[in-house]
C-alpha cells in the first residue's frame, strides 16, 4: 500500500500499474546487470 | 497560527506522482487518439460545428487525473447535512466514468459540511419557523427585489442582521457567492485599486475582475507586503499615467476555509486607517462561529465594527441555511440597494430559507429565552480547541489558528486524497479531501469542519478512526514533538 | 513550479533519465551523456514551449489558452528565480555532456544544437513571438 500510494498508482488501473512496475524492475534490473557487469 | 513546512522528501515523492500520472495520462490519451481505447467522454469536449468552449488539453487533468479518484469527490447524500449524515453508496465497474446506486445508505459522522452551529437540523425551532413560513408566504416570490419590491421577512432580517452585528443596516442576498462576485462591482470600478490576499475565495475574485479595477494580491495574512503594496500604490499612483488612484479597497476573509488561518484584523485596520484605505472583510466562515459571542471576527478581535468599510458574511455555514448579506453605514446599503446586480437579476430569498435564518439568529441573541445560542458557540469553541490539540498531538500537520472551525491535516501526495477519503468512509467518518488545483501542488490536505453537533463520543470515534487511517497511509509528517497514537 | 521541492524533483528526474540510459548496456558514458542531454532538451522545448494552455481549467476565462507554459510561469515575469533555474539547467547538462564526450566534435555539435534549442525560446526578448 505504501508504494501504491507513494507513486500514486494507487489511482491507477492494474493494468498501468503493472505497466509501471514491469518498466521500473526492468530498469532496475538492466542497472544491476549493468553494475554486474561494468564491476 | 502554525503552518509547518512540507518535508522537502515529502514535496519530492508528491511531484513525482504528479510526473508519474501526467506521463501515464499522455499515455492513455495517445492510446484513445489513435483509437485503441474508446473515449467515454463526450465524443470530444467540443461536439462537431459547435464553437469550442474547452480545449481538450484543458480536460487532460480532469480526464487522467480527477476522473481516478472522483468517488471520493461530490457524494450525494441522503439526509439533512447535520452533525451525522446519510451517504448514498456508488459502484462503479468502469473505474470512475460511470456511476450506479447501490440502494445502500452509509450512515457517517459529518466533518464534510459546514455547520458550525449545528442548526443544520430538520426539527427544533428553526425547522418548525420554516415550514409554517411555507404555508403563510409560499416558496417564492417568483421575481426581483427590483420588480416586485422587498417582502417584510427580508426586512425583518435585514434589521435584526444589522442589530446583531452592530452596524447601521444590512442588505441580505439569496446566495453566497453571488453576494461577493456581484456586489463588488458596485463598489469600485476602473480607475480604483483592489488590494486583495493571495488566498482569497474565488467568489471575491470573480467580483473583483467583473468590477474593472485594478487588482493587486498581496501574500496570505502578510501586513508588511500588504504595507508595501500601500505604499507602492499611493506613491506610483496608477500605471502609465500616474493620477492618483480615486479609491483603494482591501479585500480580506475573516476565516480562510482551506488553511484554517484568521485575518489579522487589528493591523489591517491600523494599517486602513494609516493610508485611508477602505476595508471589505468577507466572513463567509467565521460569522456565528468565530468571537465569545459569534459575531466573527470582529468580535474574536474585539475592534469597533464601525472601522470596517464593508461587513460582508452568508448564512450558509454557520445558520443552516442559504444566502449572504453585506452590512455597513445606512449610505453605503442604500447605494447597494439600488445598483446591485443581484438585486435586479436574482428572485428574492425564499420565505422558508429566510425564517431558518431569523429563527438561528434570534437563538445565538438569546431571544428565544434559552442561552442555546450561547451554548452552542461554546461547543463549538471546545470541539474545535479538543480536536485540533488531539491530531497535533497524533503527529499530523495541522494548519491554521486554534480556535478557527475548519481543521485541515495535511495529505501531500495525491493518492492519499482518495485513499483517506475511502479509509474514513469505512470507518463512518464522511470527510472532504482537497486536492490541486484548489490547493498548491504539494499541499492536498482532509478538511476536518467541527460543528457544535458533534458530541464528545463523535470527535472520539473521527479522532480514532484518523489514528488509524493515519498509521495505514503515513500520514504522521510532523518533526515538531513525538508522536502518540490514539488513547 | 514554485512550490517547495519541484526544482529538486526536475533534478532527480534528468538524473533518473541518465540512469536508465547508463543502464542499458551497449551504451557508452559518452552517449549516455549525449542521450541525456538530447532528451532532456527536446522534451523541455515541447512542453515549455509548445505546448499552450494549462492541463486544467483555469479560472481566467481562457486567458491562459494563448500562452506557452514558459510564458505563464510567474505571471509573464522576467528573470525570477524559477526562470532562470531553467535557464541554467540545459547550459550545465551541455558542459557535463562536453566533458564527459571529451570534447569529441560530433557529439559537441549534437549537443550544442540543443542546448540552443532549449535556451534560445527562453530569452525575455522572445515572449509572445510566434
Amino acid at each position: 500500500l505504501q508504494y501504491l500510494l507513494n507513486t500514486a498508482l494507487y489511482m491507477l488501473e492494474p493494468w498501468e500499474r503493472a505497466l509501471f512496475s514491469a518498466f521500473l524492475f526492468a530498469i532496475i534490473s538492466t542497472a544491476l546487470y549493468s553494475a554486474f557487469v561494468f564491476l | 497560527e502554525d503552518f509547518e513546512e512540507t518535508p522537502t522528501w515529502a514535496a519530492v515523492v508528491t511531484v513525482l506522482g504528479y510526473a508519474i500520472l501526467s506521463a501515464l495520462g499522455w499515455l492513455r490519451d495517445f492510446l484513445r487518439h489513435i483509437g485503441f481505447e474508446e473515449k467515454k467522454t463526450a465524443h470530444d469536449p467540443n461536439p462537431k460545428n459547435f464553437v469550442p468552449l474547452y480545449q481538450s488539453y484543458e480536460c487532460f487533468y480532469t480526464r487522467n487525473l480527477y476522473t481516478r479518484i472522483r468517488d471520493v469527490f461530490n457524494q450525494p447524500i441522503a439526509s439533512v447535512a447535520g452533525a451525522k449524515v446519510h451517504i448514498m453508496e456508488r459502484i462503479s465497474d468502469d473505474f470512475n466514468w460511470t456511476f450506479k446506486f447501490s440502494g445502500k445508505k452509509i450512515p457517517s459522522i459529518n466533518l464534510g459540511s459546514y455547520n458550525y452551529l449545528g442548526f443544520a437540523e430538520n426539527q427544533g425551532p428553526c425547522s418548525e419557523q420554516a415550514i409554517k413560513s411555507i404555508e403563510k408566504y409560499g416558496v417564492s416570490t417568483c421575481s426581483t427585489r427590483h420588480e416586485l419590491g422587498n417582502q417584510r421577512y427580508m426586512q425583518e432580517l435585514e434589521t435584526l442582521m444589522a442589530e446583531y452585528l452592530n452596524a447601521e443596516d444590512c442588505i441580505a442576498f439569496g446566495m453566497g457567492f453571488a453576494t461577493n462576485a456581484l456586489n463588488i462591482p458596485t463598489l469600485v470600478g476602473q480607475g480604483d485599486l483592489i488590494l486583495s490576499d493571495r488566498l482569497n475565495h474565488i467568489s471575491l475574485i470573480l467580483g473583483a475582475r467583473l468590477s474593472g479595477a485594478t487588482i493587486c494580491p498581496f501574500n496570505h495574512n502578510d501586513m508588511k507586503d500588504l504595507e508595501s503594496q500601500l505604499r507602492k500604490a499611493i506613491i506610483s499612483g496608477q500605471p502609465r499615467t500616474c493620477r492618483p488612484w480615486k479609491k483603494i479597497l482591501i479585500i480580506v476573509e475573516g476565516v480562510y476555509s482551506m488553511e484554517g488561518s484568521l485575518c489579522k484584523l487589528p493591523e489591517i485596520i491600523e494599517l486602513k486607517k494609516k493610508y485611508k484605505a477602505y476595508l471589505y472583510m468577507d466572513e463567509a466562515h467565521s460569522i456565528g462561529a468565530i468571537g465569545s459571542r459569534g459575531r466573527g471576527v470582529v468580535d474574536y478581535w474585539r475592534v469597533d465594527p464601525n472601522d470596517i468599510d464593508v461587513h460582508m458574511g452568508t448564512f450558509t455555514k454557520s445558520f443552516g441555511s442559504a444566502g449572504g448579506y453585506i452590512a455597513g453605514k445606512k449610505a453605503l446599503i442604500d447605494h447597494i440597494r439600488i445598483y446591485s446586480h443581484s438585486a435586479c437579476y436574482s428572485t428574492s430569498m425564499s420565505a422558508p430559507v429566510c425564517y431558518q435564518i431569523i429563527s438561528a439568529l434570534s437563538i445565538i441573541m438569546g431571544r428565544d429565552g434559552t442561552n442555546d445560542g450561547q451554548q452552542r458557540i461554546q461547543q463549538l469553541a471546545c470541539n474545535v480547541r479538543y480536536f485540533r490539540r488531539q491530531l497535533v498531538d497524533m503527529g499530523f500537520i495541522v494548519y491554521g489558528n486554534d480556535n478557527s472551525p475548519v481543521v485541515p491535516v495535511m495529505i501531500f501526495m495525491p493518492a492519499k486524497i482518495a485513499a483517506v477519503n475511502r479509509e474514513m468512509l469505512k470507518r463512518g467518518c464522511a470527510v472532504v479531501t482537497v486536492g490541486f488545483p484548489a490547493t498548491l501542488l504539494t499541499e492536498s490536505r482532509v478538511r476536518f469542519c467541527i460543528s457544535a453537533g458533534h458530541t464528545k463520543e463523535m470527535l472520539d470515534h473521527a479522532l480514532k478512526a484518523m489514528d488509524e487511517v493515519g498509521h495505514l497511509v503515513s500520514l504522521r509528517y510532523s518533526k515538531q514533538k513525538p508522536h502518540r497514537r490514539w488513547i | 513550479l514554485n512550490s517547495r521541492g519541484v526544482w529538486l524533483t526536475y533534478i532527480i528526474l534528468v538524473f533518473v533519465l541518465h540512469f536508465i540510459l547508463l543502464s542499458i548496456p551497449y551504451i557508452t558514458t559518452s552517449v549516455a551523456w549525449t542521450l541525456t542531454t538530447t532528451i532532456h532538451n527536446i522534451c523541455n522545448y515541447y512542453i515549455f514551449h509548445v505546448v499552450k494552455g494549462a492541463p486544467w481549467e483555469t479560472s481566467d476565462q481562457g486567458l491562459a489558452r494563448r500562452f506557452t507554459f514558459w510564458e505563464q510561469i510567474d505571471n509573464g515575469i522576467q528573470w525570477t528565480g524559477t526562470r532562470k533555474f531553467l535557464q541554467i539547467v540545459p547550459v550545465v547538462l551541455f558542459f557535463i555532456a562536453s566533458f564527459y564526450t571529451q570534447y569529441d566534435k560530433t557529439h559537441f555539435i549534437i549537443n550544442l544544437a540543443t542546448m540552443l534549442l532549449a535556451v534560445v525560446p527562453k530569452f525575455p526578448i522572445f515572449y509572445g513571438v510566434r
